[in-house]
Order: C-alpha cells, then sequence, then structure tokens
C-alpha cells in the first residue's frame, strides 16, 4: 500500500496557504483554465462555477482524490465555497432547528474559530451573532467527511466516472446515499456530482433545479487540470 | 482536536471569516 496519496493534484494545499489576505476568496473572476492547481485556484473555480450560474446553488465543495495507508481509495475535503442565502437578498433562510441546537450549533462554531485563531476569542462574538442555518451548518459538517470506496454521492460519481443529479426532496430523502439523505434533511432540494480527473466537483442548491448539461460541462472546463 | 488538516483549516477560517464579515456588515 502507498504510504503516500497516489495521485494528489500537482500543488495541494501547503502550509503557505494559510492564512491567506480574505481579498484573495473576493475574487470574481475565474482563474485562466491553465491556471495551476493550488487551493487558492480550486476556491476560484468554485466560486465562478457558482456565481456564473444561471441556476442558484448554496454551495460547491471540490473533494480531492487520493489514497489512505491501506491503498483504499479516499474522496476528502478539497475545498469549498458557500453562498450565503442571506448575501442573495432572498427570504430569511431555512431553519428547523430547536433554541438548544441553535446554542449547540453556536459553541461549535464559537470552539472552532478560538481553535484556528490559536488564541481566546471569547470576546469575538460576531461569528456567532446570527443563528447557523441549516445549509450552513450541512457544509461546516462536510469539512469533516472522507468517502472510502466509492462511499457516498461523491464516490459514486467518482467510481461510476458519471455525474449524480439528485433533484427533489423525495428522490433525495429516499437515496441509498446517507449524504443525499442527510441534504434533504438540511433543507437542500438539488444534489449533483460531477466527476473530475483528481476528484468530484458537488454542489447543492435549496432550490429544484433539473439536470443541465451547461452545468457539467462548465465542471468539466474548469476543473480540467490536466490541461 | 487540534490536527485540522491544512486545505480544511483554510476553508474552515475564509468561513468563519466571511461570516464574521457578514454580521459585522449586517
Amino acid at each position: 500500500p502507498a504510504a503516500q496519496p497516489l495521485h494528489q493534484p500537482q500543488s495541494s494545499a501547503s502550509t503557505s496557504d494559510y492564512p491567506r489576505p480574505p481579498a484573495a476568496a473576493q475574487s470574481q473572476a475565474p482563474p485562466p483554465v491553465s491556471a495551476p492547481f493550488n487551493q487558492e485556484t480550486l476556491m476560484q473555480r468554485l466560486q465562478a462555477l457558482i456565481e456564473g450560474a444561471r441556476e442558484s446553488w448554496t454551495y460547491a465543495i471540490f473533494w480531492q482524490s487520493s489514497y489512505d495507508m491501506s491503498g483504499a481509495s479516499v474522496l476528502g475535503w478539497g475545498e469549498g465555497f458557500y453562498k450565503d442565502e442571506r448575501d442573495k437578498g432572498k427570504v430569511k433562510p431555512k431553519t428547523t432547528t430547536s433554541l438548544v441546537e441553535q446554542e449547540y450549533r453556536k459553541k461549535v462554531l464559537r470552539d472552532l474559530n478560538s481553535l484556528i485563531s490559536g488564541a481566546d476569542t471569547s470576546a469575538d462574538d460576531a461569528v456567532v451573532d446570527q443563528e447557523v442555518t441549516d445549509t450552513e451548518w450541512f457544509f461546516l459538517v462536510s469539512m469533516t467527511q472522507n468517502f472510502v470506496n466509492g462511499g457516498g454521492l461523491p464516490g459514486q460519481a467518482f467510481f461510476q466516472s458519471n455525474p449524480v443529479w439528485v433533484a427533489g426532496p423525495d428522490r433525495l430523502a429516499a437515496s441509498s446515499c446517507e449524504r443525499a439523505r442527510q441534504g434533504q434533511v438540511f433543507g437542500l432540494q438539488t444534489m449533483v456530482c460531477v466527476p473530475t480527473a483528481n476528484g468530484v466537483v458537488e454542489l447543492g442548491s435549496t432550490e429544484l433545479i433539473f439536470q443541465t448539461s451547461d452545468l457539467v460541462n462548465k465542471v468539466r472546463v474548469l476543473f480540467d487540470f490536466n490541461n | 482536536h487540534t490536527a485540522i488538516p491544512q486545505a480544511r483549516k483554510a476553508s474552515l477560517a475564509r468561513f468563519l471569516g466571511k461570516r464574521k464579515e457578514r454580521v459585522i456588515n449586517s
């Protein structure tokens, strides 16, 4: 078994990626397709995908393929872009949570904020001053997930080398993939996974969006790192 | 708990930063 990932992209996350200037995250223009593959351009590609789409996507995640110590294929968090519903100037985002659940989510956010800031940020309440919506929580929890040997919606797309497009809460709820069912519980109506050479691009939306080849083609162009 | 992989750490920092910014500007 390989001790190291066998086909990590040429330049995956490195210590130099963090911290980075916030301005970089605000960039609107997609990087040239020929731009080097790193976490920075990956995020820009995800952002370009969401902001350039006619449909209203809530988030995009790149699941990066690698191998674990036993040689099993793993899709793990590569990068993600979350578009807050509140930024769209639309209706108040859906939250189905109890006060206890909200307090729990805020506590987790506060703890994570302290952890990455490396200091006591208990006075820094801005990060928890708004309720943590269901889709924000789903996105955050996604950062902890991996999909081994074709498991989950992303793993299915990667192993079959075909996009998986699940539209409609009923279809999500009836899916054999736990991630799809979980997405439905957290208010998603559409989940899509498009395989690429080095992983899978996943998009989710709280709206019902039916399959278009346009989106799939865009993913394939934006995430074609071999060219 | 402190061993957050680098890619996830950067994503998390960005997510929390954007959220904080939005709250402050709202």
